[in-house]
């Protein structure tokens, strides 16, 4: 699968389309069902949701037109080209053109328009063209049963690197990416999952959400893990960030990812164990990156690991127990980065400043939001 | 003279289909009066092959049978490369 250059997105779930003309070669109900139809193979991935409306101005606006009909790319009479539709945008960003010189069906005595609108539209959603033989966005109009027809797996990889997949644990669409979570930031009970530094910010993984940090803002910006990631998954429990890589990655479970700013690396997720780690290792509690020596510490139980970014493996010696050389801090470690040459470790709602080369306690902190 | 390659000998119709279709998908950029024949006729070659690349044929950079087929077929009208 492509995205178009940019990978331009709604940054909305909820879209309104409207057909502005019908074909006369189809039924005006069974063109409405064509471009409903189409829309649910898009719907049924993802969180998105599309309503139609009967006037004024639509995030997608639908119509037939032959030959010059305005834009820059006139249709060309019977053949050649079926369609088109534009990438994600205001205006004419999102609107599907299709061909009137064609010949329009329900079934596949002509060109099916359940099939071409499908296509077209994941165009409106952002999506390029595949060349994946078999997927809907393929270039090429290929004769497909429309019966249960079923999104083909590169399409719907596409489409979810854009805006993730469904999960009924989302909040509603209309809920804006910024809502903020019941937790108080004062709590003295307060855990986190897994906290990184990203590009100069201190980022806090909770449950769904992160909580960002920045030296130059004052606060905490609290947003869904999917407003920046749409195609990853919630609930990371370790991450830490090479800074002059601009690489942030991120763990849960058995796989990691890889992402540079809220761009999701190519090739991932993959398993943990191709760092180095014993088949018996299920996930990672904590990680964190030390820029002096340029290795990575892995909290996993009561032990830890070395990573050799360098050489890119796991280091000799270990695991060691976490409560042997890093006196103090118990014998986990939930969450942990480095910031200004000091660890931060946070054990349940304890956090320690500890010194990178002794590794020994400097301060038990009681917050670390000013509390 | 410099020799012309023999993709320019070959169905003028054709090659005229090819110029246009990898002009609107393929981003060909084609000059009104050529100067040097040549020249033009690697940039269709190049582009010829990104075409037989995307859609996993032979990649021969000629407009053989198979690349024309594709060619001709009923397909969407967004360029397969860039925007």
């Amino acid at each position: 699968f492509r995205t178009f250059p940019g990978s331009p997105r709604w940054t909305k779930t909820d879209l309104k389309y409207r057909i502005l003309n019908y074909t006369p070669d189809m039924e005006p109900a069974d063109i409405d069902e064509a471009i409903e139809k189409a829309w649910n193979v898009w719907s049924s991935v993802t969180p998105l949701k599309f309503t139609r409306v009967y006037e004024g101005n639509a995030d997608i606006m639908i119509s037939f037109v032959a030959g010059y009909h305005g834009d820059y790319f006139a249709f060309d009479g019977v053949g050649g080209t079926l369609a088109h539709a534009y990438a994600p945008g205001k205006g004419i960003g999102g609107d599907a053109h299709f061909d009137e010189d064609e010949y329009w069906t329900k079934d596949l005595k002509g060109f099916n328009l359940f099939l071409v609108a499908a296509h077209e539209f994941g165009h409106s959603l952002g999506l390029g063209h595949s060349n994946v033989l078999g997927s809907l966005m393929y270039p090429v109009y290929l004769q497909t049963e429309t019966r249960n027809y079923r999104l083909p797996q590169d399409d719907v990889e596409g489409i979810q690197t854009l805006y993730g997949p469904p999960t009924s644990t989302e909040p509603p669409a209309s809920t804006p990416s910024t809502e903020t979570p019941t937790t108080d930031i004062c709590d003295p009970h307060l855990t986190f999952d897994a906290i990184t530094t990203l590009r100069g910010e201190t980022i806090f993984f909770k449950d769904r959400y992160i909580w960002r940090q920045s030296p130059h803002f004052p606060g905490i910006e609290q947003n869904l893990i999917s407003s920046f990631w749409p195609g990853l998954p919630s609930g990371f429990q370790a991450a830490y960030e090479i800074d002059k890589k601009d690489q942030v990655f991120l763990f849960k479970g058995n796989r990691y990812w890889l992402v540079s700013g809220d761009s999701v690396h190519p090739d991932f997720p993959r398993n943990i164990h191709t760092l180095g780690f014993p088949r018996y290792v299920k996930k990672i509690d904590a990680a964190v990156y030390d820029e002096n020596i340029k290795k990575t510490y892995f909290f996993v139980g009561d032990k830890y690991w070395r990573y050799d970014e360098v050489t890119e493996s796991m280091e000799k010696g270990y695991p060691r127990r976490i409560s042997v050389d890093f006196p103090r801090i118990g014998n986990k470690v939930d969450a942990a980065f480095q910031e200004k040459g000091h660890f931060y470790f946070f054990h349940g709602s304890k956090q320690y400043e500890i010194d990178t080369k002794s590794k020994k306690v400097i301060r038990e902190m009681k917050s670390w939001f000013h509390c | 003279f410099p020799v012309v390659p023999e993709t320019e000998t070959e169905n003028e119709e054709d090659m005229q289909f090819a110029e246009k279709y990898l002009e609107k998908y393929y981003k060909l950029k084609t000059e009104a009066e050529p100067i040097f024949k040549m020249k033009n006729s690697k940039t269709m070659t190049d582009k010829i092959q990104e075409m037989q690349e995307f859609f996993r044929l032979k990649v021969t950079g000629e407009l053989d049978s198979n690349t024309l087929e594709v060619m001709k077929q009923p397909r969407c009208g967004i360029p397969d490369v860039g925007q």
